[in-house]
């Protein structure tokens, strides 16, 4: 499951 | 930040930049799918829904304005600019924005990491964008001369996604539990799209002339 979190790309 | 993630968002940057310059200095948008830029703004828009809830970096909220902004200024600068839409393609750039829209919706609302509206706009904007250059391509096929600044805006804008695959594996490699199967092979189909661009591209560049399509 990915880290819903981890958004920190554009 | 890892270097191919830098280098992905300044060809990204650099892309965008192009673009404009063609824009402002030619006051010319011949070649440019309007189509695929309406894409794209839908796409960032859709993306970016978390600037304002979720802080990630100054860097992180200053390019997202950036491409939210320049996505939307080029759409305006084509549709409405006076001297600038006089050079826009209309009849050549026929594709449909609803056929890539709606089969990207219903992908993303039945393949997402979580069922939330944010999450959903989100996958969504990763299967557009992984197809938003097709109205591009189709009417680059039907633009015998491809100028230069055209050639050089879709070349660094399908680098800045097959850069980001090298980011994706690098932070894959290093970071733990760093897994994101829907930008990944969303954005793998979007480079492989470039594929014969690229192709014709290099082509063109090791033989020193000038661009253009088979028919």
């Amino acid at each position: 499951v990915a880290n819903i979190s981890s958004k920190d790309e554009l | 930040m890892n270097i191919f993630r830098l280098t992905a968002d300044m060809t990204h940057l650099m892309s965008v930049i192009v673009l404009l310059l063609k824009i402002h200095t030619i006051k010319s948008c011949a070649g440019i799918s309007l189509k695929t830029q309406e894409l794209y703004a839908i796409v960032f828009t859709c993306r970016y829904l978390d600037i304002f809830t979720d802080f990630i970096s100054f860097y992180n909220t200053i390019m997202k304005v950036i491409f939210l902004w320049t996505s939307f200024s080029i759409v305006w600068y084509m549709r409405y600019h006076k001297i600038v839409r006089r050079s826009y393609d209309k009849d050549q750039d026929t594709f449909r924005h609803v056929f890539l829209m709606l089969p990207c919706l219903v992908l993303a609302l039945l393949i997402n990491e979580r069922f939330t509206f944010k999450e959903v706009m989100w996958t969504f904007s990763f299967y557009l964008e992984a197809v938003a250059i097709l109205p591009q391509l189709v009417l680059l096929q039907r633009t015998r001369n491809i100028d230069n600044l055209t050639g050089q805006y879709i070349f660094l804008l399908g680098a800045y996604r097959a850069l980001y695959i090298l980011n994706w594996i690098y932070r894959y490699v290093t970071e733990p539990n760093y897994v994101h199967w829907i930008p990944w092979m969303s954005g793998l189909v979007q480079t492989l799209l470039y594929g014969d661009f690229f192709y014709y591209y290099f082509l063109s560049w090791k033989n020193n002339v000038k661009l253009q399509l088979p028919a």
